[in-house]
């Protein structure tokens, strides 16, 4: 681990005497590579050592005597920071009818973390309803169908082909079901698709969803910034559920996406089961980013 | 990138940055630029212009393996062959074998037989229905919730009896962390090879095209559990490089059979390993 690494290296450095200032520079390097090797983006682990090393340079650590442990401690103190603190239930804000809509690439979990996210509410006594608004993806409504009746959560199918038109006609119907909460699961897509990201647009300004989600799995690279930026711009979402966390992906794609766009992660997937879904924990991710 | 300067170490920065935003992973950016250093030291890299078609040309030299070398099926007549389409959650393995189902039958003339193993997720086997009939081939599904080695075994006799060239298998997405599920890919496998012990199995890991390091635990996982022929990198017509395939290629010698460029189709390209370094730097 990165606290075993640094610990070994100070352990020697002491032996030959003063931890230096110059030291605790050169351990920014260590940091800085197990930031990428958890995923985390070039430029941001750039900017993040930076922070990191300025707070080491301003502590005891070289007067500690485990400078290794002091180093790791500060940087779990600002990853944990950065990633949101500590993780706070949230909630939404005004009347019902509460809406959330869901976008992100291609098989990220959208579709699943919808049916999970009914679930979530539903327990919490709200009467939600799922729309089924990808046309395009084989069998998708039919996935979606299928997932909503697990859990006894009314599904939304238009009889249209257009997207902007079925999330239109839910809207109207969820009042006669009364319906307090509407997930719109959308296609994935990718945010150099133009006319696909436009469609969003349409949605986003028909619907005004208190929520969007962008949906990331939680094993994506480099590119995370990427789709995360796009999205952002575009859609301004209101926050970041992160998905597939119960493989051994360290998550640093997560903190990519919350430096570059400031919106906080609000939901965890951990499973491929509907109930398998937990508010985000800050603290355990960056635990997990430093390995 | 331009590069109308001097080679210094700024130069490398920019260099290491473009590789390591790509998934390369540190180690590989790091061995990619000693190469580059070394060459300057030897007086073989002078001009900055030149570094680029240097550091391509090292990327190529140093994974040769991640091009195929032996043809992608066999040609012996040792039929039915059998492509086994295994990946973690959502990678894009379904659309993959609509694609290939496409590919073998209209670029190569094979009569192509798909199987619906994923009897776990809902509307799997809707899903793959959908690109059998749009590709004009033959489905073997068993129900869902049943068991995937059992409609492997059924589909591989329905290939046999009906004389076809290959069965593609579609499997269940699974993360490489799950062992009971890691075994269960292993039975499926044993399963068509005790049926038939000299049958042509080439297991398929396909990869998410935006997946990062964690490629190299899947891509070693997999291997263990089902002896991985081939890559399938998904996903490339976004903005991601899929540079976690040279680490795969250093650690398991694994090559890329093809790349996956969208969701339509045809939209599945065979892999090329000068065309995949100059994508790096577009
Ligand atoms: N292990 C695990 N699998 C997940 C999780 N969330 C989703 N999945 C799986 O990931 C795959 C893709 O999920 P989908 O919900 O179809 O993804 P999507 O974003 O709707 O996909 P598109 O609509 O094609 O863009 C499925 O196999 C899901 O079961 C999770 O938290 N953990
Ligand atoms: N843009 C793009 N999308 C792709 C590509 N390959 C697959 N997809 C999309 O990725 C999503 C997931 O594809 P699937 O084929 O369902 O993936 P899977 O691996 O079978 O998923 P599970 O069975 O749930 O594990 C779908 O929306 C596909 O259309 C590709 O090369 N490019
Ligand atoms: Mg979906
Ligand atoms: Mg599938």
């Amino acid at each position: 681990t990165l606290s075993d690494r640094l610990e070994s290296i100070f352990k020697t450095l002491r032996g030959q005497g003063k931890i230096t200032e110059q030291n605790i520079k050169d351990s920014m390097r260590d940091i800085r590579r197990a930031l990428l090797e958890a995923d985390v983006n070039y430029k941001v682990a750039k900017d993040f050592v930076q922070k990191v090393m300025d707070r080491a340079l301003g502590t005891e650590v070289q007067n500690s005597i485990t400078p290794g442990q002091l180093i790791v401690k500060i940087v779990h103190n600002e990853l944990t920071a950065l990633l949101g603190g500590t993780s706070s239930e949230f909630s939404f804000i005004g009347p019902a009818p509460h809406k959330i809509m869901m976008v992100g690439l291609q098989g990220s979990g959208k579709t699943t973390m919808s049916a999970k996210l009914a679930l979530y509410y539903r327990k919490k006594g709200k009467r939600p309803m799922l729309v089924a608004a990808d046309v395009y993806r084989p069998a998708a409504i039919k996935q979606l169908e299928i997932l909503g009746k697990s859990i006894q959560v009314p599904v939304f199918i238009g009889d249209q082909k257009n997207p902007v038109a079925i999330c239109r006609e839910a809207t109207g119907q969820s009042e006669k079901e009364a319906c307090d909460l509407i997930i719109f699961d959308t296609a994935g897509r990718l945010h150099v698709d133009a006319e696909m990201m436009r469609e969003l647009e349409k949605i986003a300004a028909a619907e005004k969803p208190n929520e969007i989600f962008f949906t990331a799995d939680a094993m994506t690279g480099q590119d995370a910034v990427n789709s995360a930026i796009a999205f952002n711009d575009r859609l301004n979402f209101t926050g970041v559920v992160l998905t597939k966390l119960d493989g051994d992906s360290r998550g640093g794609a997560a903190l990519s996406i919350l430096a570059v766009t400031g919106k906080p992660v609000r939901f965890a997937g951990i499973g491929e089961k509907i109930d398998q879904i937990e508010l985000f924990h800050p603290d355990r991710l960056a635990s997990r980013i430093l390995g | 990138i331009t590069f109308r300067k001097r080679i210094d170490d700024n130069l490398l920065d920019k260099i290491e940055e473009a590789l390591i935003t790509s998934d390369v992973g540190v180690e590989i950016a790091v061995q990619l630029i000693e190469r580059l250093k070394a060459l300057v030291a030897e007086n073989r890299l002078v001009e900055s212009d030149a570094i680029l078609e240097a550091l391509k040309n090292e990327m190529a030299a140093l994974f040769p393996a991640l091009q195929e070398k032996e043809g992608f099926l066999p040609e012996n007549g040792r039929v039915p062959g059998v492509l086994l389409v295994v990946g973690v959650n959502g990678s894009g393995k379904t659309t993959t074998i609509g694609k290939l189902a496409r590919y073998f039958i209209r670029e190569r003339g094979k009569k192509v037989l798909l199987a619906a193993c994923d009897t776990f997720r809902a509307a799997a086997i809707e899903q793959l229905t959908v690109w059998a009939e749009r590709t004009g081939c033959e489905l073997i599904k068993g129900v869902p919730g049943g068991d995937p080695a059992a409609v492997a075994f059924d589909a591989l006799v329905a290939a046999i009896n009906r004389g076809h060239d290959l069965l593609i298998i579609d499997t269940a997405g699974r993360l490489h962390t799950k062992v009971n599920l890691m075994e269960e890919l292993r039975k499926i496998r044993q399963v068509l090879l005790k049926k038939r012990p000299d049958l042509f199995v080439h297991t398929l890991l396909v990869l998410d095209g935006t997946t990062g390091q964690n490629a190299l635990m899947q891509a070693r996982e997999f291997n263990g559990v089902s002896d991985v022929s081939g890559l399938v990198v998904t996903k490339l017509d976004g903005t991601a490089k899929g540079g976690i395939v040279f680490s795969i290629c250093k650690d398991l010698s694994i090559p890329v059979d093809f790349i996956g460029t969208g969701e339509g189709p045809d939209d599945l390209v065979p892999f090329s390993l000068p065309a995949f370094i100059e994508s790096f730097f577009k």
